[in-house]
């Protein structure tokens, strides 16, 4: 958890997403969070200029999931130099969309009373997981039948040292829900879901086994491209 | 009658992906 997050929202360290050297004395680190279904750009802004800061705003290209700002960008002004200031920014999933490469990347122009600035960040795909991603069991194993095997991706996480019940819980906690688990000549099989916030399901098998701190991660999807993205974020759950 | 058929493939599923 980040600094001041309530308890079970995963929240990636912050990193600079736009170096003061190349914004005028603007510095902006970030990172982004789901929280109760509620999506938020995490932000510190820095003024490392000589003179002070006014008239912020914010502004997203389309991106892959219709991510934006759900309105316009609270910072106090003015900011004065050497000052810092943690900012919030709800987001929500209506804006337009355009296909990004790689599809979690988002580029935003950020503007002060000196200039206008770009950068790109990338969010994890976790804040676009659903609370209602719990699939139905019988439609989780129909859907499972149905999905091409060449729409399945295989991924390891190597050095992961949870036993499956903790990983679960883990995972539930960024909206991957454990919908069966088996255990088959000593290994822990969960069967998990989850829903990404355009509509598109992710199946997953976790396969776990007591001893080896190597999982491996079978995920099949319609939209076989987001796979990549979703163990991305298996990964980085598991391993905070 | 329907969650023991669920229970049973969920079990048939593993095994299958265990020894495939």
């Amino acid at each position: 958890n980040g600094v001041g997050m309530p308890l079970g929202s995963f929240c990636p360290p912050k990193t600079v997403w736009l170096p003061a050297m190349k914004a005028k004395g603007l510095e902006i680190s970030g990172t982004f969070v789901r929280h109760a279904g509620v999506i938020q750009m995490e932000m510190t802004i820095t003024n490392k200029a000589m003179s002070v800061m006014t008239g912020f705003a914010i502004q997203f290209n389309r991106n892959s999931f219709g991510l934006a700002p759900a309105g316009p960008i609270q910072v106090p002004s003015p900011l004065s130099p050497n000052q810092n200031i943690e900012v919030s920014l709800p987001l929500n999933t209506v804006g337009p969309v355009m296909k990004m490469e790689p599809l979690n990347n988002l580029q935003v122009a950020f503007k002060n009373n000196i200039d206008v600035f770009y950068f790109s960040c990338q969010y994890p795909i976790s804040v676009l997981f659903a609370e209602d991603g719990k699939m139905e069991r019988q439609v989780f194993l129909a859907t499972w039948k149905d999905i091409p095997n060449e729409n399945e991706s295989q991924f390891q996480i190597k050095d992961c040292h949870l036993n499956s019940d903790a990983a679960s819980n883990k995972l539930q906690s960024i909206n991957i829900f454990t919908i069966a688990e088996r255990t088959v000549d000593g290994q822990d099989m969960l069967y998990q879901s989850m829903k990404l916030t355009n509509g598109i399901w992710a199946l997953a098998e976790l396969k776990v086994q007591a001893g080896n701190p190597n999982y491996t991660v079978s995920l099949k999807c319609r939209a076989p491209e987001v796979s990549q993205c979703v163990f991305q974020s298996y990964e980085a759950v598991l391993k905070n | 009658e329907l969650e023991d058929g669920l229970d049973e493939a969920f079990s048939r599923l593993a095994e299958s992906r265990t020894n495939p």
